[in-house]
């Protein structure tokens, strides 16, 4: 089973 | 003042056809170094990043940053009224709240002018980082957008094996197994670069969306690391580019 994850934990709010 | 012409239309359909499959509305961030968006999908798996420099255009002009709100489905509708080979020009005076639009056909004797209304979009902006992948591969795009597609007739969730000497996706569904695996071509159409192996998992649906882009350009190049979204990148002649990164899949 595998999940997906929001590309917004990814990368940092400017 | 903002002003950019480009000399073809076609262009700017093909950049809309490869962000509305994605995107309902998005920002158009102009500045005197060109045009910039930046929008996550709604869902926010993915996420898209067009960059078009001034070398782009016939004819550039920003006299002030100014962040164009447009709704892309009305944009594509003002489009399918020029002709590929128009020239055209984008508009707006400062604090504006309509987009204009000017198509000029290439024996210059039509001249159709139309204003798009703009949105005010409240759109939150993420940093990037320059990635150094562990895994870069360039294959032709439609060599991608054919794989994406038949995968995705197996099973939602394709894996990509990136390693020293090939590259391989793999879906695993219902109805049974795809696997399909590229080494490099001697005409180097495909290429790999790989200094860590890579295996990651991702939702087929949105590889699928990002191929929209392929008429765009000719070649994609593919971005793997660990722990990192995986970056899908088209070309736009010498002067942009359209980024599709797309976060991957992980275990419980």
């Amino acid at each position: 089973q595998s999940n997906q994850t929001s590309i917004a934990s990814y990368f940092s709010k400017v | 003042m903002f002003e950019a012409r480009l000399g073809s239309t076609l262009l700017l359909k093909k950049i809309v056809d490869a962000l509305r499959d994605m995107l309902n509305q998005t920002t158009l961030d102009c500045s005197d170094s060109g045009i910039q968006l930046q929008s996550m999908d709604n869902s926010h798996v993915s996420l898209v990043a067009l960059s078009l420099q001034v070398d782009c255009f016939e004819k550039y002009r920003c006299d002030k940053n100014v962040s164009l709100g447009v709704d892309l489905k009305s944009l594509a509708k003002v489009l399918k009224c020029a002709s590929g080979d128009d020239a055209v020009t984008i508009s707006a005076p400062d604090k504006a709240d309509k987009l204009g639009l000017s198509f000029e056909s290439l024996n210059k004797e039509r001249f159709a002018d139309y204003e798009l209304r703009l949105l005010n979009l409240d759109q939150e902006h993420l940093g990037i980082p320059d990635t150094d992948y562990s895994c870069v591969v360039h294959m032709p795009a439609t060599e991608f957008a054919r794989i994406c597609r038949d995968m995705t007739t197996f099973s939602e969730s394709v894996t990509i094996v990136c390693s020293k000497d090939s590259i391989k996706f793999t879906a695993n569904g219902e109805m049974g197994t795809a696997n399909i695996k590229l080494t490099e071509t001697s005409k180097g159409d495909v290429s790999l670069q790989v200094d860590d192996p890579v295996t990651q998992s991702f939702a087929g649906r949105y590889l699928n969306t990002f191929t929209r882009a392929t008429p765009l350009s000719e070649r994609v190049k593919i971005g793997m690391a660990a722990d990192v979204p995986l970056l899908v990148e088209y070309p736009i002649e010498d002067f942009g580019y359209i980024r599709y990164y797309l976060a991957p899949k992980v275990d419980d």
